[in-house]
Order: C-alpha cells, then sequence, then structure tokens
C-alpha cells in the first residue's frame, strides 16, 4: 500500500543512479503520513524520519529498480531494527521460582495475559501459580480464578490483603512449594495516578520480580510515549506484551514503546482465547505499521 | 506544513503537533488546518490568540450536535432500553453501572441485563455494581445465546414496569463478523419485543485508543445504527481527538464521557469543555 502509494508520488522523479534530497523527502512525507496514521507518536515518527533521511540520501539506485522502492526498503529495514533486537522469551534463568509481574493501564489485556502465560509455562511443563494482586476491580478475584480453573493451574487469592502483602505471602508459597514461575496480576491504572503507581514501585521492592512487563492495547493512540516512559521510569520493564493484535489496529504504539524505552516487545495477544499467545515478529509488525 | 500568508510555518507546525497528539489523526487535522487558512486568507491579519480561537470554534462546529441539546434523559417508552456495546476492555460494564446511577438520582427504576456470556466472571463483575446500586439484573448461563438473555431480561423489565433497560454485551473486536452478526441478532430480537427498540445504541470507546476508533465506529454503526458514544477513561492523559473525526465523517455525536472507576464518573458531553481540554 505505501509502496503503491510512493510510486505514483514519486513517478515523475526518475533517480539517476543515486536518491536526490528532493526524492527522499518527497517519498518520506508520505511515509510520516502513514506512520501517523498508524499511531506511531509524532515526535517518535519525526526521530524516525530524519534518521531514515540521512541513510536514504545518496543512496544507489539501480536501473530495474524504482527510487520508491529503495526508499520503502530502507524505511521497512529501519523500522525492523528498532522493533526487533533480542529475542522474545521470558527469563526463566533464575533458580527457585521466576516472579513474572504484569502492569498496564485500565482494560489493556493484564489478567488473560496472566491466563495465557500461565497456560503456556505449564505446557512446557513449569509449575506455575497465578496471584490476584488486583484488590479493587470488580470480581477481579473470580476472573483470574475461572482462568486458572480452565486450564488447571492454581491461583492465590487473598481477600482482604493489600497488594503488596499478596505478592509477598504468594512468592514465600512458590517458594515452599518448589513453584517455578509466579505470575502477580496487578490491577490496571493510570501512569499518572501518584499513589497506584507507588503501589507497583512497593511490590518490585518487597517481592523482586525477575520480569516486570507492560501489558499495552495494540490499538493505544499517541499517549504510548508518556505512559510508556512512566513505567519504565519508575519500574525498569524487562519487556512489553502487546494485546488485541487480532483486530485491524495498525499497531504503531509498538514503535512508540520500543522507541522510548528500549525495552523489547516480548508476546502478543492474538485473540481472547488463553491459547492465543504468539510471539513478536519485528518484520510482520513493520509492514503492518507501514500499511 | 508549509507557512501560508500571515500564518507562519512554525505556528502551524505547533498546531499540527498539538492536534496530532490528540489523536485527531491526520486528515481532520489536515482539514481543520485547511480552514484556518482560508479565514487567515479572507482575514488579512491574524494574531495567535485568533489562530486558536479559530481552530476551536471549527471543532466546536464538527461536534455539536442539536440531538444532544434534548432533555437529557429521553424516555420514549417503558422500558427505555439502552443497548452497550464496543471493543475489548473499553469500560462497557462500568459505563452501565455509571449509567444506571444517573438514572436512580432522577427517580427512575433501572433494570440492568448481563448479555457478556463469554468473559470469565462478567455476570459476577457486573452483578456486584448491581448490588452497589440497588438495582436488578439478569444474569445468564456462560455460554448461552446472548439474544434469549437480552429478551428474557425486556420481558421481565416489561413486566415489572422498569422505566430503564441497560444492556451489557461482551466485549468484541469490530472485525470479528460472527461476533458482529451476534449484536445484529440482539438487537433485532430487541426490535421485535419493543417499538424502536432498542431507544439507545452505545458505542463505548476507550479515550486512549487512536486511530483504530474510526474503523470502530464504523463497523458498528453499520452493524447497530450508533445513537451515541460513551467515551470511557478521560480522566487519563490521552485526549479523545478521534472522536472529531468520527463526528465529521460518521455523524456520530459523543452522549457521555467516563472520568473514572467510580459510579459519579460519568458526565454527559460538554463540547466547549471538551476543546477546551484538547489545547490545553
Ligand atoms: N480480541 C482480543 N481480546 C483480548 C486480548 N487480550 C485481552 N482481550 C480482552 O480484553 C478485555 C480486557 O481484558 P482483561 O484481561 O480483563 O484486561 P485487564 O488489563 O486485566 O483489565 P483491568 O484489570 O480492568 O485493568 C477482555 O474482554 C479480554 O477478553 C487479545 O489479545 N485479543
Ligand atoms: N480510569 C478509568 N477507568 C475506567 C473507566 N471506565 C472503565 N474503566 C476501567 O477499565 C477497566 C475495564 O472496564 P470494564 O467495564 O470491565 O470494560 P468492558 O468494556 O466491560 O470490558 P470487556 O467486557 O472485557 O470487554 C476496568 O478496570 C475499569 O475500572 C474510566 O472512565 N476511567
Ligand atoms: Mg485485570
Ligand atoms: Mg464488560
Amino acid at each position: 500500500e505505501l509502496t503503491r502509494r510512493l510510486n505514483s508520488a514519486l513517478r515523475d522523479l526518475r533517480g539517476r543512479g543515486k536518491l536526490s534530497e528532493k526524492i527522499v523527502d518527497e517519498a518520506l512525507r508520505d511515509v510520516r503520513r502513514a506512520m501517523l496514521e498508524a499511531d506511531v507518536n509524532y515526535q517518535v515518527a519525526k526521530d524516525f524520519i530524519r534518521r531514515v533521511r540521512e541513510k536514504a540520501i545518496g543512496q544507489e539506485v539501480l536501473k530495474s529498480v524504482r527510487p520508491a522502492q529503495v526508499v520503502v526498503k530502507i524505511v521497512h529495514d529501519e523500522l525492523v531494527q528498532l522493533l526487533g533486537g533480542e529475542a522474545s522469551t521470558l527469563d526463566l534463568s533464575s533458580s527457585g521460582s521466576t516472579v513474572i509481574m504484569l502492569v498496564g493501564l485500565q482494560g489493556s489485556g493484564k489478567t488473560t495475559v496472566a491466563g495465557k502465560l500461565a497456560l503456556h509455562l505449564r505446557s512446557r511443563g513449569k509449575k506455575t501459580l497465578l496471584v490476584a494482586a488486583d484488590v479493587y476491580r470488580p470480581a477481579a478475584g473470580d476472573q483470574l480464578s475461572l482462568l486458572g480453573e480452565q486450564i488447571q493451574v492454581p491461583v492465590y487469592v487473598a481477600s482482604g490483603k493489600k497488594p503488596v502483602e499478596i505478592c509477598a505471602k504468594a512468592k514465600e508459597r512458590a517458594r515452599r512449594e518448589g513453584i517455578d514461575a509466579v505470575l502477580l496480576d496487578t490491577a490496571g491504572r493510570w501512569h499518572i495516578d501518584k499513589e497506584m503507581m507507588q503501589e507497583l514501585v512497593d511490590i518490585r521492592r518487597k517481592v523482586a520480580p525477575d520480569e516486570i512487563l507492560l501489558v499495552a492495547d495494540a490499538m493505544t493512540g499517541q499517549e504510548a510515549v508518556n505512559l510508556a516512559k512512566e513505567f519504565d521510569a519508575l519500574l525498569d520493564l524487562s519487556g512489553v506484551v502487546l494485546t488485541k493484535m487480532d483486530g485491524d489496529a495498525r499497531g504503531g504504539a509498538a514503535l512508540s514503546l520500543r522507541a522510548v524505552t528500549g525495552k523489547p516487545i516480548k508476546y502478543v495477544g492474538m485473540g481472547e482465547k488463553l491459547d492465543a499467545l504468539e510471539p513478536f515478529y519485528p518484520d510482520r509488525m513493520a509492514s503492518r505499521i507501514l500499511g | 506544513v508549509r507557512g501560508h500568508g500571515c500564518l507562519d510555518a512554525e505556528l502551524l507546525e505547533q498546531m499540527e503537533e498539538i492536534l496530532i497528539r490528540g489523536d485527531v489523526g491526520v486528515e481532520t487535522t489536515a482539514k481543520l488546518l485547511e480552514g484556518l487558512k482560508e479565514k487567515s486568507r479572507a482575514a488579512g491579519q491574524l494574531k495567535p490568540g485568533q489562530i486558536l480561537a479559530i481552530l476551536r470554534q471549527q471543532i466546536e462546529e464538527i461536534l455539536g450536535d442539536e440531538r444532544s441539546k434534548e432533555s437529557s434523559l429521553p424516555l420514549s417508552s417503558t422500558p427505555h432500553v439502552i443497548l452497550v456495546a464496543g471493543v475489548n476492555g473499553t469500560g462497557k460494564t462500568t459505563s452501565i453501572a455509571k449509567l444506571a446511577k444517573i438514572y436512580l438520582d432522577r427517580g427512575r427504576t433501572v433494570l440492568l441485563a448481563s448479555c457478556d456470556t463469554f468473559r470469565a466472571a462478567a455476570n459476577e463483575q457486573l452483578e456486584i455494581w448491581a448490588r452497589r446500586l440497588g438495582v436488578g439484573m439478569v444474569k445468564n448461563q456462560p455460554g448461552a445465546d446472548p439474544a434469549a438473555v437480552a429478551f428474557d431480561a425486556l420481558r421481565a423489565a416489561q413486566a415489572r414496569g422498569i422505566d430503564v433497560l441497560i444492556i451489557d454485551t461482551a466485549g468484541r473486536l469490530h472485525t470479528k463478523s460472527t461476533l458482529m452478526e451476534e449484536l445484529k441478532k440482539i438487537k433485532r430480537v430487541i426490535g421485535k419485543q419493543i417499538q424502536n427498540g432498542p431507544h439507545e445504541t452505545l458505542l463505548v470507546l476507550d479515550a486512549t485508543v487512536g486511530q483504530n476508533a474510526i474503523s470502530q465506529a464504523r463497523l458498528f454503526h453499520e452493524a447497530l445504527g450508533l445513537s451515541g458514544i460513551l467515551l470511557a477513561k478521560l480522566d487519563g492523559t490521552a485526549k479523545g481527538g478521534i472522536v472529531i473525526a468520527i463526528k465529521d465523517r460518521l455523524n456520530i455525536p459523543v452522549s457521555y464521557i467516563g472520568i473514572g472507576e467510580n459510579l459519579d464518573d460519568l458526565e454527559r458531553f460538554d463540547v466547549g469543555k471538551f476543546v477546551g481540554a484538547l489545547f490545553s
């Protein structure tokens, strides 16, 4: 789609061996528009375009190739490099129980991701424990308990206790019972809610999770940058899970999250069922963002 | 962004950034800036304060809607049926509880119906809200046909002479045709049982969602015919500017805004306040 649009935009600009500034700027105007339409953050898109511009100007254009194709290839490759990096797996290397904490905004899909990760781990032979650390949302404990039942993973629910204590007690129980992986499902919250963010900081200090994953909706708009910055600054995230990727959101938030935190996107949610968890593929994401 | 007459390029770029970062989107932003350039052409000299005023006025013109000037709680028949739909996790169940409270505060009787037969503990979640509100709730058997539950709830509301019936549905992606068909069936069943039912069909949008909200609005509107949007989670940092594009292209007004997780956190949409917040 982008290549087609660029081909028509650059139709009359035949590159003579090298990409001129004029051709590159013309092409990048369309690329920038595509990225903003895909929800890439305004500033992130600006920085990205500037980097690509430097790489593109002066690039060789073979006789058989159109200038648009060269620009799109440079953009696509740069996007893949930015999105990619380390492998998308959980760090299960710690001896004893691996504690994985899930955080994010309201309704982003944390509880469902907890269930998905639990199923994923249990099917790899890991003794897993789900922990209901959301004491605010009506029936949050019931929701997680039902998910645990569906996949035969025990769920730790302690009504009346505070989240920090719940997580601490769960970790103790995990150590006693030789549990391999503990998944802490926390309540959705704003990155600007000082009290609720402090609660996450307290859990982290008390329990020292091996992984802190930001669960973010693939359709998040421009604010992806601010929420990522804040969660990462306070918690030093180990990775991101992008949910609801089975929809038609272009997912530019992925680039924003990655650009702002530098942390890897480890998994994507591809549906409501607990088996709908897939590894993150940077090249597929790049094509999706560019449309 | 090129400069234009008395509008210098830097100022236009600042305006563009504010609008894009408010999730207004590329196309609508371009349209607003184009309108600004035309007005500046006509006016000759424009001060920066005037530029902001022109943009605000353009947006208010798009968002303004006679329908929202009607009595804020139209009750056309007994019961007044409100069908609530939307993508996963946008805030439907919570918003329904808040909406019920608004009606209760005005002395109306309310019945809630949980037609989410899929999500784990969906019944339990709505039940807790119903208990807090002191209203009845029709629950479902997980896996049951949501249209059958809606039908039962409507019959119950009619039998008891309830003023307002609010129907909660499962979250679903607009791209899943079988799930959209399920919604259409719920609507058909209601329409057969009561004239003009459902009297309101609200799409709950998450204010933190970007351009995909347009696709959501379009497909839910095609399937159900929306009477309005409930823009939830506007108490964060997202501006929800996407509703401008939705109103401009689909003529669907915003009816309510959700500004928190508690029962009192729902307000009727105020265009002036919304546009003010967009530029703050
Ligand atoms: N289609 C689709 N739906 C998803 C996906 N992940 C989660 N959901 C749905 O999104 C909705 C919200 O999921 P939850 O797991 O309750 O979200 P949460 O972040 O725990 O919500 P809070 O605890 O209230 O903040 C539910 O309807 C889920 O079924 C996904 O990958 N695809
Ligand atoms: N801050 C804030 N949170 C909200 C608002 N509305 C809903 N929420 C939260 O968003 C999360 C999801 O709300 P639900 O009411 O379960 O959303 P839903 O659309 O019914 O979700 P599904 O049924 O899974 O599709 C919960 O944690 C709510 O407390 C709002 O206006 N502001
Ligand atoms: Mg949850
Ligand atoms: Mg719900």
